[in-house]
């Protein structure tokens, strides 16, 4: 529905940070979980081709429009979520991962994911005590209407409780933690089923590390303003 | 005849021998020494994956997920992480023509590793949920032919299992940036070489001069989702000695049906 093509430079032996015009749409097919909708994915590929050699290099996903709202009630002190406005009961089911020996196939994750949609649940949960889930998993969450709250890797009987009682500061090198929940959040977030991060299971994180995840990943201010003026929303 | 530009999964042909077995070092390995073949000490690898999904698959343990199988498997604890340091090895083809590069790259090993091709070695640093990406264009053989050696090395603090168990063992997984339900959990036996391996996808990526990295896709709404705006944000990495002169597109279809595709 969208074709838009650039002419930039990019200076030798260089590293740039390129944002695209925004792209405009009318009325698109929304992304919504299981059982509320249709889970619309649209393509989006990125291609830059290089003056003298021709194409240099391609890159494409799936990629849903969707918006997903979260708070902590007051009342009940549960967490509601609401997706493109609509709020939606959360059916949810607690995941650690595919197999043990992480013999993790395509095969397995969309009969997996594709059980749990069955099943008429709308979002799985990956506990801090198991993995970070792969692009895969969440091909086919995206695919089958699964919202994903994805889990940092911190738990309370490694990371604070347990006999006796284990390390409160978390991991021992809080630098390595953040390297790698950043280069994660780079692997996953064009996901529409990413629905929430959180810093670990049952507990927060050491408080720099909580501090840096929130920093990371709270709202950019440009969408910030926006939200100000009333005027639209972050996806 | 050169490579085409794009990404080739490695998942395939791959060996794996226990370090202290092998008496070559990586630079051999991927030199004058490379296995022949599944011949003792090395065995069919299974990557991405585990070394005890390895072991398993070549039924030198037994599967831990039936009976009281894991019982008879080495505990990390008990055998020292020498036992589950293990050597991945398989070759591959890539030729490069002018102005390509290569990437070489993993998507998650656990813990450490060392990575030697056609003789280089490159470090690469510990944690579990990271990518690698290392430019190998200099170092691949011209012919080709490639030999790939890594040797993984396991969590640095796999801790010990309390005779009566408990919730992530003796907490001491909970040092290093990994997964911890290995040490194991209330619903399941501890995982022996705690998850030690080359556990996600590994590719080989042939692009032009410039590549893109990590492009970011956001979207925001107004009118009651009546207009809706994508934005996108990406890196590019010229890695020629010249200024690169790019034509950079973005282009959003859907499918129709089958191979369709709406423009």
């Amino acid at each position: 529905e969208q074709l838009q093509t650039q002419n930039i430079s990019v200076p030798a032996k260089s590293r740039l940070q390129y944002t695209f015009p925004e792209l405009f749409f009318y009325k698109p097919d929304l992304w919504w979980p299981n059982g509320m909708g249709k889970q619309s994915l649209y393509n989006v590929s990125i291609n830059i081709d290089v003056k003298g050699f021709g194409e240099s290099d391609s890159w494409s996903q799936y990629f849903g429009f969707r918006k997903i709202e979260s708070h902590i009630d007051d009342a009940t002190g549960g967490r509601l979520f609401k997706v493109n406005g609509e709020p939606i009961f959360i059916r949810g089911g607690n995941w650690i991962l595919s197999d043990g020996l992480l013999r993790l196939s395509k095969k397995r994750y969309s009969t997996d994911i594709k059980f749990h949609a069955d099943m008429n649940f709308n979002m799985i949960r990956c506990w801090g005590g198991g993995l970070a889930e792969r692009p895969e998993f969440y091909h086919y969450c995206d695919y089958y209407g699964l919202l994903v709250w994805q889990e940092f890797w911190i738990t309370g009987d490694c990371d604070g409780r347990g006999i006796p009682v284990s390390n409160p500061n978390g991991p021992l090198d809080h630098d390595l933690f953040l390297f790698c929940a950043r280069d994660t959040v780079k692997l996953l977030r064009n996901h529409p089923s990413l629905a929430l991060w959180v810093g670990g299971n049952e507990q927060t994180p050491p408080k720099d590390i909580n501090d840096a995840l929130k920093n990371d990943l709270k709202l950019h201010p440009y969408f910030e303003h926006v939200n100000e003026k009333g005027k639209g929303g972050l996806s | 005849m050169a490579t085409v530009q794009g990404k080739t999964t490695l998942d395939s042909g791959w060996f794996a021998a226990r370090f202290n077995e092998v008496h070559f070092n990586g630079t051999q390995l991927t030199t004058t020494n490379p296995p022949s073949g599944p011949i003792l000490p090395w065995m069919e690898a299974l990557v991405p994956g585990t070394v005890l999904g390895t072991l398993v698959k070549n039924k030198v343990v037994p599967d831990p997920f039936y009976g009281l199988g894991n019982e008879a498997i080495l505990d990390i604890a008990d055998s020292g992480r020498d036992y589950y340091t293990f050597w991945f090895f398989t070759t591959f083809h890539c030729k490069l023509s002018k102005n390509q590069h290569c990437d070489l790259n993993f998507r998650g090993i656990n813990y450490s590793a060392d990575v030697y091709l056609n003789g280089h070695k490159i470090v690469l640093p510990k944690g579990m949920f990271r990518r690698h990406s290392l430019d190998v264009t200099n170092i691949l053989h011209p012919d080709g032919n490639n030999l790939l050696a890594v040797l993984v090395h396991p969590p640095d603090h796999p801790g010990s299992i309390p005779p009566e168990g408990g919730q992530g063992g003796d907490h001491e997984i909970g040092k290093d940036v990994a997964t911890q339900y290995v040490q194991g959990w209330d619903w399941i036996a501890p995982i022996r070489d705690r998850n030690t391996g080359i556990w996600d996808e590994v590719s080989i990526v042939i692009t032009g001069p410039v590549k893109i990295i990590d492009p970011h896709l956001v979207s925001s709404f107004f009118d009651n989702y009546k207009r809706i705006y994508l934005h996108a944000t990406t890196e590019l990495e010229n890695r020629s000695s010249w200024t690169a002169e790019c034509s950079l597109s973005i282009h959003v279809t859907t499918e129709l049906e089958g191979s369709i595709h709406l423009v």
